[in-house]
């Protein structure tokens, strides 16, 4: 894709160009030239391969900030998975679900989804496909009583996980992000613990709006992490560098496809690395 | 917003006695700016500036008393021209008319066939919705379910006696019943795909060449971003779409999507999706969605 070895206003512009088309912001784009103009102007020889491994250095440093682990030291872990509509977020908790069973935890799932046609059907599928229980409510059960009650078996049974499947919605929806923090509210009342992890999804495919939408369920409901979907596609969710560095969140799986096993942790080298 | 930054420019712009061609591109490097922050695409922004900046030196911008305001009534006249008008739906042609859908995963296909055909059953069209989403689990149920609270008949996909059947033979099925029964216009609901994916876009491209759709039409979310222009394009190319239908704009996105897609493909955006509601359902105006892409 880029064919110069010097840093001129031509190869500027394709940089640029590359940057801004994966959905990297003006500004970070901008501040990413400038960092890749430092970085290189003390090399005497330039060629191709400098300017583009510099670039890649430039962007994984963006990116690869030292975020606490997942905290598994509790008896009892609970993840709210939350985000706009269509993101993701049912496929993610079956695949998310399945990959802590396959290290050994005891996992429940909540499907706290009692408002869209087939939510918890569609929940109870991935459920019986990979062999973990999932608790349902009637259609149009107010959620926090599934979640209430999901929470109840969390603490009772013999379970070490609870992932919960939440309707989706738009962040600027005031009375559904109430909603959600009603959730949230009755879990840590039931279950004796406030969520541990509270995960957005975000689907890759998605514009600059994703910044306003981790920043809005932030603010209303306090996120810890990301989960970013259809990196399978072809747009490269350049977003997630100002989700990591401005935002300060850390992203802790990226989905890839839409089965079972199309999850894995987040690695800021494939990343980088998928952009160019 | 947009116009008053262009003002503040112009205003301390003209602190320095006649604008320039140079003082007309500072200017619209805010609009640049604007523009991608709306996710409209890079090379479409490009394209718009100059545009917009020939036109601006054409009309003489620069000998303005009011630069700004003849400055932004040619950005908003070139992008309402731009989005174009709704066009409406091609159901004039021999029943059954077909309609099929088709997008990326998670824009909204599933609602908006809903939402089309309770549009269509209230200007008294009788109405057939298919599920053709094999894949994706309870996406049939949840069409059914759709299906069920408009009172709409939906075919029974993979019932017992069809466990294992195709998108080309549950849309074979469901046309000979609606010929059977006298429904006007049936509507396909088909999975979400990635354009890149080549063994579905081929089904949906069977499903065109077998049946010849009346309507084809692209449903996209309107908060998509840059590869917008290269979905679009793909299934464009691959399929003939004859109409778009921009979902969740009620959100709070800018929609530059919308830019990018219709200016890639040049077909007409027909309808907008603004809620979870079935009712939830409007014809597109170009004009309001060019107010919030420029803010
Ligand atoms: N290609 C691809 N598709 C995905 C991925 N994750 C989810 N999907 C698909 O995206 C669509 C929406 O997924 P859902 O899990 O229903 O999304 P959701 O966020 O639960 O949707 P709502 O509950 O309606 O808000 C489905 O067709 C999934 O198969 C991914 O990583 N890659
Ligand atoms: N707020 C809002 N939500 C919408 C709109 N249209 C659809 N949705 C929601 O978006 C989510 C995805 O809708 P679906 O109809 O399942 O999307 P789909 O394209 O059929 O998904 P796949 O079949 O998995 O590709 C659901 O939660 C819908 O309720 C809209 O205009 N506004
Ligand atoms: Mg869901
Ligand atoms: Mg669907």
């Amino acid at each position: 894709v880029f064919s110069s070895s010097k840093l001129d206003d031509d190869y500027i512009e394709k940089i640029e160009e590359a940057l801004i088309t994966s959905d990297i912001s003006f500004g970070t784009s901008n501040e990413i030239i400038e960092d890749l103009k430092k970085m290189i102007s003390k090399e005497k020889e330039l060629n191709q391969d400098k300017i583009q491994n510099a670039l890649k250095k430039v962007i994984k440093d963006k990116i690869s900030k030292d975020f606490p682990l997942i905290d598994f030291n509790n008896k009892k872990t609970i993840f709210l998975i939350v985000g706009v509509n269509g993101a993701g977020k049912t496929t993610t908790v079956g695949k998310l679900a399945n990959f802590y069973k396959n290290e050994g935890r005891n996992v429940l799932i909540a499907a706290c989804d009692t408002f869209r046609a087939a939510g918890k059907e569609q929940m109870e599928i991935w459920g019986e496909k990979i062999g973990i229980p999932v608790v349902t409510g009637k259609e149009n059960q107010d959620p926090a009583s599934v979640a209430h009650d999901a929470s109840i078996m969390l603490k009772e049974k013999d379970f070490d996980v609870l992932i919960i499947d939440t309707a989706g919605r738009l962040h600027n929806k005031k009375h559904l992000m109430e909603e959600l923090a009603k959730i949230k509210r009755t879990v840590s009342k039931a279950a004796g613990i406030s969520p541990q992890e509270t995960i957005i999804v975000i689907d890759a495919s998605l514009g600059q709006n994703s910044i306003a939408q981790i920043e809005q369920f932030k603010e209303l409901i306090d996120v810890s992490g990301i989960i970013i979907t259809k990196l399978d596609g072809s747009a490269k969710g350049g977003i997630i560098i100002d989700a990591i560095s401005k935002l300060n969140l850390p992203v802790r799986f990226i989905g890839t496809g839409e089965k079972i096993d199309d999850i894995s942790e987040f690695s800021p080298e494939m990343f980088v690395d998928n952009i160019f | 917003n947009l116009s008053s930054k262009l003002e503040k420019v112009f205003k301390h712009l003209r602190g320095f006695g006649k604008l320039s061609e140079k003082n007309i591109e500072d200017a619209l490097k805010d609009v640049r700016l604007s523009l991608l922050e709306a996710d409209v695409n890079y090379l479409i922004v490009k394209e718009f500036i100059e545009n917009v900046k020939n036109k601006a030196i054409g009309e003489k911008v620069m000998d303005s008393l009011t630069p700004s305001q003849q400055m932004i009534k040619i950005i908003r006249d070139e992008m309402v021209e731009l989005l174009g008008q709704s066009e409406p739906l091609d159901i004039k042609a021999k029943p059954p008319v077909i309609i099929l859908l088709a997008g990326l995963q998670g824009s909204g296909k599933t609602t908006t066939a809903g939402k089309l055909a309770l549009y269509l059953s209230r200007i008294k069209r009788s109405v057939y919705l298919v599920p053709a989403d094999i894949y994706r689990p309870a996406a049939i149920l949840q069409l059914k379910k759709i299906g069920a609270s408009i009172n709409i008949p939906v075919y029974d996909t993979r019932n017992e006696a069809n466990p294992d059947e195709k998108p080309v033979q549950i849309v074979q099925n469901a046309i000979n019943i609606a010929e059977k029964y006298a429904y006007d216009t049936i509507i396909i609901d088909t999975a979400g795909r990635l354009e890149i994916d080549e063994p579905l876009m081929n089904e949906l491209k069977e499903l065109k060449n077998k049946f010849n759709p009346n309507e084809i039409l692209f449903v996209a979310d309107s908060m998509l971003g840059q590869s917008a222009v290269n979905v679009a394009k793909k299934f464009n190319d691959t399929l003939g779409i004859s109409g778009v239908i921009l979902t969740k704009v009620d959100g709070d996105s800018r929609g530059g999507a919308a830019l990018s897609i219709k200016k890639t493909i040049n077909k007409p955006i027909k309808f907008i999706g603004v809620g979870e509601k079935l009712s939830d359902f409007e014809v597109f105006h170009g004009d309001r969605i060019a107010e919030r892409i420029l803010g």
